[in-house]
């Protein structure tokens, strides 16, 4: 089993937390203190590809101040996780440098260059005699992080949406979601809604069976009515109000709990990308998005 | 008594709120709900210059998500406040469309100009027979809003603030800092003390007397090292643990005070800008900013 997971960011959203929160992932090797590490940029335990250390992540960062034009790298994360006895290889196809710069134009087009690159490389094996059905590189869904501004999308934002969702199974987060009320959360995600839809872009929505009873029906359909989920991402452990022991935030005013549903929607979206429409992701991505770039390259 | 106050930021980083909330305006006109209130925009009651109605805000929200361009706009809004029996010209120079668009090169521009823009007025003026003392347009303080993102100061912040120090006094702020942690707080403060140290940026600094006591003078220090203030705004009432009400964030894991100084620097940043460091403000603006401009000008 594979799970081709593109994440787009601006730096700074949560996103290497969140992507470590959601494959149980901790960045603690124990040799720096926890706090610089979250820092460190997107780093999966054991994977096959780390991010630079400490020094270099300020130099880095000291060479990207002086950016003014975009400059998005595509950097794959690959690793092996259990999840409920299977053996999932998840690979993380990180955007380092979107949206980071004082002009951001055309930032999606290397994504967009990334997804068509791995179609082909899918289209090409097909077309060879022993080809071998497990490398399937294909970009099963696109997690893309939405500012908590609590106002609209930008332009960045949408420009990014129309240019994917065609593409990948397009799966838009609120990003760092504590830092809005419940009620700024409920008019966010409506004016979302409403922006996305104006312009045609098509969210992955949970597919209902012929088969699926009254509940499993309400379930998927509440779930889709979630999206964007806002979520929040902690690996930290901390002491909540009954004493025990869960992922969270500890602010000076309260502890926001990753895994509780009434403070955040990181269940929700475990739920969907990882827990019960893995498959569906997967299928969507080889029937329908694949089928559609396949038939349009063939047909030119 | 005047101040102008510049406030410099990107869309959804409470800048609105934060102006209403240290000038103590309520946006409440009980004709709509508060949420879709709060955003609409920089709203200052009984200013002379009022933002749009909230369909308009949609149609030019739309209108934004277009732009791929950076256009950004100057807009005063002038009201007259009661601060402590005295009565307080207040200007707020807003500048909307800073760092929204896909390219946001140069978006620094329209903003120095407009500071220039009234030096050269107060020069003018200067050189009239019968001038008026109490015209005074000139930038006393500017403020600049920073995302939160807990990394580094992005290329458009280090840009703007190289831009504008040498022209007002800088004051940096952490917008929404109820999104970190205290020690995300102070990672990201050291971090962007020495970003702006390398590039040789001055902030504005609380001066010291010769007749101050130590107390004075510490307390002086102590407000300048919390530069950025980590902000956080509010003009809603929520009730606190104590029973009392305060103005905060409520979420469902605890409620934000932000007048509370160990739940951010709300209270600094007053401090700084209006109780105890206003006339510092102008003064420097006087004899060290605008005296900058002028010899700059005529000896060219
Ligand atoms: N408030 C809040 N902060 C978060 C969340 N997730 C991560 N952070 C913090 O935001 C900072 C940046 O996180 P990181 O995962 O490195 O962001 P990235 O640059 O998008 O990969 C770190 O200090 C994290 O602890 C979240 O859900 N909420
Ligand atoms: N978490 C948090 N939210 C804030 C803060 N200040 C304002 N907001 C919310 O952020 C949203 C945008 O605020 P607004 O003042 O309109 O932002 P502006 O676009 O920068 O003027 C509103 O929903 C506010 O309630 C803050 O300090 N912390």
């Amino acid at each position: 089993f594979s799970l081709n997971l593109l994440c787009v960011s601006q730096r700074g959203l949560g996103k290497s937390t969140l992507i470590n929160t959601l494959f149980n992932r901790n960045l603690d090797d124990g040799s720096k203190n926890k706090v610089e590490q979250k820092l460190e940029g997107l780093k999966i335990e054991g994977s096959s590809e780390t991010e630079a250390s400490r020094d270099d992540e300020e130099a880095q960062t000291a060479q990207e101040s002086e950016n003014v034009r975009s400059s998005v790298k595509i950097k794959t994360l690959s690793t092996t996780i259990e999840e409920n006895g299977v053996s999932l290889k998840l690979s993380v196809v990180d955007t380092p440098g979107f949206g980071d710069a004082i002009d951001n134009s055309d930032s999606w087009r290397p994504i967009v260059d990334e997804v068509n690159y791995r179609f082909d490389q899918y289209l090409d094996a097909e077309n060879k005699i022993n080809r071998s059905s497990e490398d399937d590189n294909r970009i099963h869904a696109c997690l893309y992080f939405i500012e908590p501004t609590a106002h609209y999308l930008k332009p960045l934002d949408l420009g990014f949406c129309k240019q994917i969702h065609e593409k990948c199974n397009l799966i838009p987060v609120i990003a760092k979601s504590d830092i809005l009320t419940e009620e700024e959360i409920a008019v966010f995600k409506r004016r979302i809604r409403k922006q996305l839809e104006d312009e045609n872009v098509v969210l992955f929505e949970p597919p209902q069976y012929a088969l699926d009873d009254q509940e499993t029906i309400h379930a998927s359909k509440s779930l889709y009515e979630k999206i964007p989920f806002a979520v929040v991402g902690s690996t930290d452990k901390v002491e909540n109000s009954k004493g025990s022991l869960v992922r969270g935030r500890s602010y000076p005013w309260g502890i926001i709990e990753v895994d509780n549903a009434s403070h955040c929607d990181f269940v929700y979206l475990r739920d969907l990308l990882i827990s019960q429409y893995l498959e569906e992701l997967r299928e969507r991505t080889n029937s329908v998005l694949y089928e559609k770039y396949r038939s349009e390259k063939l047909t030119k």
